[in-house]
């Protein structure tokens, strides 16, 4: 059934991959099975240590790629995608011998098998002599994926095995050499913001760093701005990085941000939470004793639920609410809606170019202190709201207007889903 | 058993049957070049006219140039401990057209040399 699937076309609609560069797409499906042979386990580890080495180079793969990977033991063999295996000179029906100790250490084939040789001395996470099982499997996983050998350095495809620096990631030019072949990871999101940060330094200075958040169902990943990616190892669960907000599908986030005031609040449903950053948790109560969460109609009298999106405007000092196709200015210090609220959203955000506008249910607006900019997410896009700067350099554009709508994955990268199963590795 | 001494075993020394036999000399070269898609094995027709140590030199060559040591076209100490490095066993290059001959019919295609298209 492998053979005969592989023998069909692939999917249209995406670049099958460079004849010149020697890359070509393997999979034409999102969630791919593997599995550990159950009879070519390794003799130098243990099976858990294995099965487990394995889940994180698929998972690495997977935090690059619009791909996820699921561990399968149960379906038939020749149901499954990808099968890893263990074996020494003549080996697992494969025509290739291996050598033996040194020179080649493992090779992966066509139709999804990677077979190692285990007369070398492979190693686990932790130790730093030996050969890196991780980083091999990583590589050969490469190779299934359909990329082939390059030469350039800090590569994982490189074909010689290099020993390991403490930090072994797929670099830039590795992910797009992937995302060549399986495309951008895409995709809404609940919320995304900037969280602020107060430190002191070593004198005692008070200094003020943030942090960029993209929020999805049960999971979350920190962006690296200076470094165009998410955290190594993202995403990972709110619940464990966030304790006592929801769980899953935040509706929005809100930072209170001014003189005398630095609030953080959470709003899901018809409920909101304030965020102690202090404690890193949600507070339980509020100063008067009042428990949380608290219902948006109290906290915010006016205001609906449950709600698409909400931002906080520093200068006004106005938080706006989004609802459908409404927009709610929301007054903090006298703690009421603006009277001539709400108005449609393309009234208070026009479109520059007419048409391209999100119109209704945003997905998220989002503060970035990285632009200077609010940007309003919807789907798989995203549309920039004119600043000040902007209109200085162009006076003609509207007060708020919102340009032309560009795609996420151009200019956050590699926010990318993993299989369920791998989320708290 | 297999020696070793630390609790981690992570000194486990391989015994001396089960080491890959190293690439000392001109054959074990050759087959290496072969094996990992450097050169290829051409017919008589194809190489008629042309030494066999020029074609060995090109690929020696094209070899050296990838590992960025220098092109010599010689197996030299440095090529021969760069063909003796651990590695993946997936073959690395695909010849210049003018080059590419077609594989042996018994071997399987490993990845680094797939078909160009299927109907």
């Amino acid at each position: 059934k492998r053979f005969l699937q592989m023998l069909l076309p692939k999917s249209g609609g995406k670049q099958e991959g460079s004849p010149d560069t020697g890359a070509s797409r393997a999979f034409s499906k999102k969630t791919l099975t593997w599995r550990l042979v159950g009879d070519a386990y390794s003799s130098q580890l243990s099976g858990d240590e294995q099965r487990y080495i394995f889940r994180l180079a698929f998972r690495m793969w997977s935090e690059v790629t619009p791909l996820d990977f699921r561990e399968d033991l149960t379906a038939p063999g020749t149901m499954v995608d990808i099968k890893l295996g263990f074996g020494r000179g003549r080996h697992l029906g494969c025509p290739r011998v291996f050598d033996g100790s040194g020179q080649e250490f493992a090779h992966a084939w066509h139709l999804g098998e990677i077979h190692f040789d285990d007369d070398e001395h492979f190693t686990p996470l932790s130790s730093d002599t030996g050969i890196s099982l991780l980083k091999v499997a990583v590589h050969e996983i490469g190779h299934v994926l359909g990329l082939p050998h390059t030469y350039r350095v800090g590569s994982i495809m490189q074909p010689n095995y290099i020993p390991q620096e403490p930090a072994f990631e797929l670099d830039w030019s590795d992910r797009k050499a992937i995302q060549r072949l399986y495309g951008s990871c895409e995709g809404s999101f609940d919320i995304v913001f900037d969280w602020i940060r107060k430190e002191r330094n070593q004198y005692g200075e008070v200094r003020v760093r943030f942090n960029t958040y993209f929020f999805r169902n049960s999971w979350y990943w920190l962006y690296e701005n200076r470094n165009n990616r998410t955290r190594y190892g993202d995403p990972l669960q709110i619940l464990t990085g966030w304790r006592g907000i929801p769980m899953q599908r935040i509706d929005a986030f809100v930072h209170v941000w001014s003189w005398g005031k630095d609030e953080r609040y959470f709003f899901k449903g018809n409920q909101y939470w304030r965020y102690d950053s202090e404690n890193d948790q949600a507070h339980t109560e509020d100063e008067q004793g009042r428990s949380y969460p608290k219902l948006i109609s109290e906290g915010f009298p006016g205001i609906p639920s449950p709600l698409d999106t909400a931002f906080y405007e520093r200068r006004q000092q106005l938080i706006y609410f989004f609802k459908e196709s409404l927009v709610y200015a929301f007054d903090v210090n006298r703690n009421q809606v603006l009277p001539s609220y709400p108005k449609k959203m393309s009234q208070v955000f026009p479109a520059i170019m007419p048409q391209n506008h999100p119109f209704r249910n945003l997905d998220s607006a989002y503060y970035s202190y990285t632009h200077n900019a609010i940007f309003f997410f919807k789907g798989n896009s995203f549309w920039k709201v004119v600043s000040d700067k902007d209109k200085q350099q162009n006076s003609r554009l509207p007060l708020n207007g919102l340009f032309p709508k560009q795609s996420i994955s151009e200019k956050w990268f590699d926010v990318c889903d993993v299989h369920t199963s791998t989320l708290n590795m | 058993e297999r020696l070793f001494h630390s609790r981690d075993r992570s000194d486990l020394e391989p015994s001396p049957l089960s080491r890959a036999k190293p690439i000392a000399d001109l054959h074990a070269a050759q087959n290496f070049l072969l094996k990992y898609g450097w050169s290829k094995v051409s017919s008589p027709k194809e190489s008629a006219g042309v030494p066999v140590g020029f074609t060995l030199a090109q690929a020696v060559r094209r070899f050296q140039k990838a590992n960025r040591l220098p092109a010599s076209g010689k197996l030299d100490s440095p090529t021969l401990a760069a063909m003796n490095k651990p590695r993946c066993g997936v073959p690395d290059t695909r010849l210049p057209l003018r080059d590419a001959l077609p594989t042996p019919p018994a071997q399987p295609t490993p990845l680094g040399l797939q078909p160009r298209a299927r109907q």
